[in-house]
């Protein structure tokens, strides 16, 4: 089936959608079939595409409440080899009305299993929390990438945040890896980023003998460059490569997605 | 009573606590005697003073929960003029478990009316949601300051936000006014951070006659330039004047809180 990247972290603004977006422009300008998935009501993955929920029919929030909205309804195309599903504004309700149903951890995945063999790749951007939508994309996912700032406030989080990948892991998806962090906003001439980068690759390193789901996780590379350009993209619907593809935030998402292959190879 | 200032913008990552801290430390540096308040479960405002929040008996949390601890056992000095009340993880349990309180609402404002003639501001770092804790900090404050990156993606949030003040507005709280919007993380000479300070101008002058709580807001100046000084500081403890004071990022918070205290005396 298609590698599930579910792009998670619980901070705000850490560049989940940032990453989620041009990692995955990235791999379908290199030739693979992505499909987009916007797990979060602030809808910013799909601003950043250029997709307008308010005015589609069917978006996230239908397939996961609506059992008539089929799958194939909800799919839009944004790009050659890139695909979308939309989310909007009533998906934070999402939270308390799924709340009764017992298979409301899995709904995304069963939704989603039928089109599986249209893409080799599926990004779900999460919104900043640990509610029922991320836990969703975890027990949907084959592996989670981190997106993180190299600040200290930032390391703060990362414990509470595996803590959460780890259980979920244990009780509806064993074979889920945390595979890679990726640096985002990142400054790397400076002594704190050199430092909290330092940090993590320590506690990766402690934990490669270890039955948790980030034995195998990596710092990816390279870490993403401060680029005015990758906050302007969105402003216009459009991913860094339909904005301004000689950029740094180009190139850099150019390099990562590169990376991200061939630890696929290699894996 | 003191100036009570509320910290808020449920967006994450965009420099409320950055913010606080410096804009209090600034403050109390002028002379002013100052409270800090961590309403965050996250407790990076107690980080980032260099209190450790895990050795204290008295938190906010036990102020919000326990009505035998007394609002002046949950006081710590923090420097000259410079108090502060901690937060702890424990405190993400408020939300649920203060759920079938009638009074949830403004527990803080009851617990702190006993120490008001001890201060002349009180400033109240709030968690990146519009929950129970965001809602007692409105319920206690005289003014909301607003900090926010001038990027594209977070004006969307805006709208949400200024909604929910205004219905805390409306219910429990009426003279409370949003009087200052924060640009945290500025690059002033970027095309983007001038067209949204410019929609956010527009918006505000558009407000200038109704009958909103923002209808006195203005950007407060300067911004706060990116400063790599800022995000190392917390990771010592200490505020930016104790770290690092000559830096821009000391310079441009000590700016503001001149400006700040000029907006009280003409208010
Ligand atoms: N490398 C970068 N250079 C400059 N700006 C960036 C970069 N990465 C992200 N940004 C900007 O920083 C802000 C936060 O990024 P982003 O929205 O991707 O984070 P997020 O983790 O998805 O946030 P949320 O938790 O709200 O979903 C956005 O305004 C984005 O445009
Ligand atoms: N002007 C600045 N220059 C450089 N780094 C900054 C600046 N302001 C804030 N930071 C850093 O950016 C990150 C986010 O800032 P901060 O923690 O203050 O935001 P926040 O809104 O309180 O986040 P949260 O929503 O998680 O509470 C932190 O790592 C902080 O050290
Ligand atoms: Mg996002
Ligand atoms: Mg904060």
């Amino acid at each position: 089936g298609p590698r599930i990247v579910a792009v998670i972290n619980q901070k705000g603004g850490v560049g989940k959608t940032t990453s989620a977006v041009n990692l995955g422009a990235a791999l379908a300008d290199a030739g693979l079939r992505v499909l987009m998935i916007d797990l979060d009501p602030q809808a910013h993955m799909s601003l950043h595409l250029g997709v307008d929920s308010t005015s589609l029919q069917h978006t996230v929030y239908d397939l996961l409440v609506d059992e008539t909205c089929t799958t194939t309804e909800a799919i839009v195309r944004v790009d050659d080899n890139l695909d979308a599903i939309a989310a909007e504004t009533d998906l934070a309700a999402a939270e308390s009305e799924l709340a009764s149903n017992p298979n409301r951890n899995e709904l995304l995945r069963t939704r989603l299993e039928c089109v599986f063999n249209r893409y080799d790749v599926i990004v779900i951007d999460c919104p900043p929390s640990l509610g029922v939508l991320t836990i969703n994309a975890l027990s949907m996912a084959t592996e989670v990438f981190v997106p993180m700032q190299a600040h200290f406030l930032a390391l703060q989080g990362v414990g509470k945040l595996l803590e959460t990948i780890g259980m979920v892991c244990s009780s509806v998806n064993p074979t889920l890896q945390v595979t890679g962090i990726i640096l985002c906003m990142h400054e790397r001439q400076t002594m704190l980023a050199r430092e909290v980068v330092s940090d993590l690759e320590g506690f990766i390193e402690s934990s490669r003998d270890q039955a948790v789901p980030w034995r195998n996780c990596r710092v990816l590379h390279p870490p993403i460059r401060r680029n005015i350009k990758l906050a302007e993209a969105p402003s216009f619907g459009q991913t860094i490569f339909q904005y301004e593809p000689t950029c740094h935030g180009a190139n850099d998402y150019r390099a990562l997605a590169a990376d991200v292959m061939a630890g696929w190879l290699t894996a």
